[in-house]
């Protein structure tokens, strides 16, 4: 682990007191490559650890703790605060509805996020959502949330005979307002953040609707594209929050620090499994500890 | 890396930049990196020009080397199915939303256009509208698809489609598996039993079980390709999505740990968006 092999390169410091520049460098370069092995992107890696370099060097060497002890919690500090910060739950203004959309790569999860989140705000935040797919593409995608939504009991909007996201989206508000549902949450389909085309469709289905949210949906185990994809979607589109997803696997998740420290917006929300009760909200120290190691 | 250069350190930084990310890994980047630099020590290579030829090569035989101890058994394409083996059977395995069901597609109309029936399986009975969306799929391509309904035995539906290929003399099967993450156990037991049964229905099947992988990866890759080595028995690797920006590197871990070849290229969403992989395109693109 981290803290074995930083155990080993800070043997010689003990007797010392101060942590000199060149034990940090050696710790630096340990760290460095246990970041990369969990999947930070490189350029994260860089700035996190001149952050923890500026903190470690000239540090009074603790009494309680041993060096590496010390070297290691400076890191886990360090990782947990760039991982957290401002608050991480889904807001809400006084619109009806409140639009929500999910919006990613291919693949990443969106479709079963939008069951998981919409059935955790009806049971813990007294909403009354209303969901739609706006995927026109993928074979059944539209009828995969009929089934969700029959699953986890929540109403989904469907328009069969339309086959225009944005025909879909201005039909699905107006039935949303009409009817009352205080929430809106839009399902559309994965796409590659180089896709001009999709990447309109996403920038005329916000200007549609006026989202209180934009949740970018991340597969956990990106590994360097991940801030790629996060950072060309928050460009273009504009984030305001992130799910993490198959968090349940055993990927390290270093692209939740890569995104959160590229793009600056938090992690509201993490999939931990296919059901749609296995959605939990973002533990910072825990997502620390895992790509730590 | 336009155009010659002579090499200095910044050059070698940049490469391991590269690299890293490409997905190929820390320890593969680092060693690639070491072995160009003491190369370059030793005034064996001098400019930017030849440690590419170096680099490209130290990649293709990795990126080879499996496909050629891999003999017999796999196929290298779709060109290649054993007339006398009926049914042929496939398997498509591998995690959540990687692209198994669409490649499916592709590879059914690949095979179809090379004169053979083909019938697909969809023993995914765990997702919503996992049946609907191969259906969707095989009714496009005008072949059979057999199916049950939701939470049936994956086991069963396998059984179901090979019963049916036997009665009618399909030539090639392929079963489409739910997603799962290799690190679930029960899941994967399930996998193993779904193997285990076209076996005990088809002489040496699955013949072929396509391990897909998503481009954008990083290393919990290689131990998805180990895991899923371990439970079948994996002939082959599809690399998907990589008409988007994410590499694949993780592929060149796999192949160096694992010898399990690289078959198929997945670039898109549509039924054409499938080629046979080419191990100088794919180094070539590492560097674009
Ligand atoms: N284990 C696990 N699987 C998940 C999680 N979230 C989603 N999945 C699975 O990932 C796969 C893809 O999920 P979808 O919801 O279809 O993904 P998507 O982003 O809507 O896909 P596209 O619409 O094709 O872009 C499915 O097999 C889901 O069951 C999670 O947190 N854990
Ligand atoms: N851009 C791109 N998208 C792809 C490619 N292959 C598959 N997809 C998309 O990825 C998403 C998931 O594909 P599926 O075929 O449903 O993946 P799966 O592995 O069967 O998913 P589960 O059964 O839920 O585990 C869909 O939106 C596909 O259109 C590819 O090569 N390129
Ligand atoms: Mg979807
Ligand atoms: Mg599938």
């Amino acid at each position: 682990s981290l803290s074995e092999k930083l155990k080993k390169t800070l043997k010689t410091l003990r007797g010392e007191s101060k942590l000199t520049e060149a034990h940090i460098d050696a710790a630096m370069r340990e760290i460095r490559i246990a970041l990369l092995e969990a999947d930070v992107n490189f350029k994260v890696v860089k700035q996190f650890v001149d952050a923890v370099k500026e903190k470690a060097v000239g540090q009074d060497v603790l009494q309680a703790l041993s060096p590496h002890q010390q070297v290691v919690k400076i890191v886990f500090d360090e990782m947990q605060a760039m991982l957290g910060g401002e608050s991480a739950d889904i807001e809400f203004t006084s619109k009806t509805p409140n639009v929500i959309m999910m919006v990613g790569l291919q693949g990443s999860g969106k479709t079963t996020s939008t069951g998981k989140i919409s059935r955790f705000l009806s049971q813990n935040r007294k909403r009354h959502p209303l969901l739609v797919s706006v995927d026109v593409y993928r074979p059944a995608a539209r009828n995969q949330l009929a089934v969700i939504g029959q699953a986890i009991n929540i109403p989904v909007f469907e328009a069969p005979e339309l086959s225009d996201p944005l025909e879909l989206t201005r039909a699905a508000l107006k039935d949303a307002q009409q009817r009352g549902f205080d929430t809106l949450i839009i399902d559309t389909a994965g796409r590659l953040h180089i896709d001009d085309e999709l990447m309109v469709e996403l920038q005329q289905i916000k200007a549609e609707t006026s989202p209180t949210e934009i949740l970018f949906v991340a597969d956990a185990m990106t590994g360097q594209d991940a801030v790629k994809s996060a950072t060309e979607f928050n460009e273009r589109i504009g984030l305001t929050g992130v799910v993490l997803t198959k968090m349940d696997g055993d990927a390290r998740g270093g692209a939740a620090l890569s995104i959160k420290q590229m793009i600056g917006k938090p992690i509201k929300f993490v999939g931990v499994g296919e059901k749609y009760d296995a959605l939990e909200q973002f533990h910072p120290d825990r997502i620390a500890q895992r790509i730590l190691g | 890396f336009r155009g010659k250069k002579t090499i200095s350190p910044e050059i070698l930084e940049e490469l391991e930049e590269i690299l890293i990310g490409s997905d190929i890994g820390v320890q593969t980047a680092l060693d690639l990196v070491e072995k160009i630099r003491q190369q370059v020590n030793r005034k064996l290579i001098n400019d930017t020009d030849e440690l590419k030829k170096l680099l490209r090569s130290e990649l293709l035989a990795i990126l080879t080397a499996p496909a050629k101890s891999i003999s017999g058994r796999a196929v290298r394409s779709e060109t290649d199915i054993p007339l006398d083996i009926r049914p042929y059977v496939m398997m498509m395995v591998g995690v959540n939303g990687v692209g198994k069901t669409t490649t499916i597609a592709k590879l059914a109309n690949l095979i179809k256009r090379e004169g053979n029936d083909v019938m697909v399986c969809a023993a995914d009975t765990f997702r919503a509208a996992a049946a609907d969306q191969l259906t969707v799929w095989a009714d496009r391509l005008d072949i059979p698809v057999i199916q049950q309904k939701p939470g049936t035995d994956p086991a069963a539906v396998v059984y179901d489609a090979l019963q049916a290929a036997k009665a009618r003399n399909t030539d090639v099967v392929i079963v489409d598996t739910a997603g799962r993450l290799h690190n679930k156990i029960n899941l994967m037991n399930e996998l193993e039993k779904m193997s285990r049964i076209a076996g005990r229905e088809v002489p040496q099947a699955p013949h072929e079980v396509l391990l897909v992988l998503d481009a954008a990866t990083g290393q919990n890759g290689l131990e998805q390709a180990r895991q899923f080595t371990k439970t079948v028995p994996v002939t082959g690797i599809v690399l998907t999505k990589l008409d988007g920006t994410a590499k694949g590197g993780i592929v060149v871990a796999i192949a160096r740990e694992l010898g399990v070849p690289i078959r198929y290229v997945g670039t898109g969403e549509q039924i054409d968006d499938l080629t046979v992989f080419s191990p100088e395109e794919f180094v070539n693109s590492l560097f674009e």
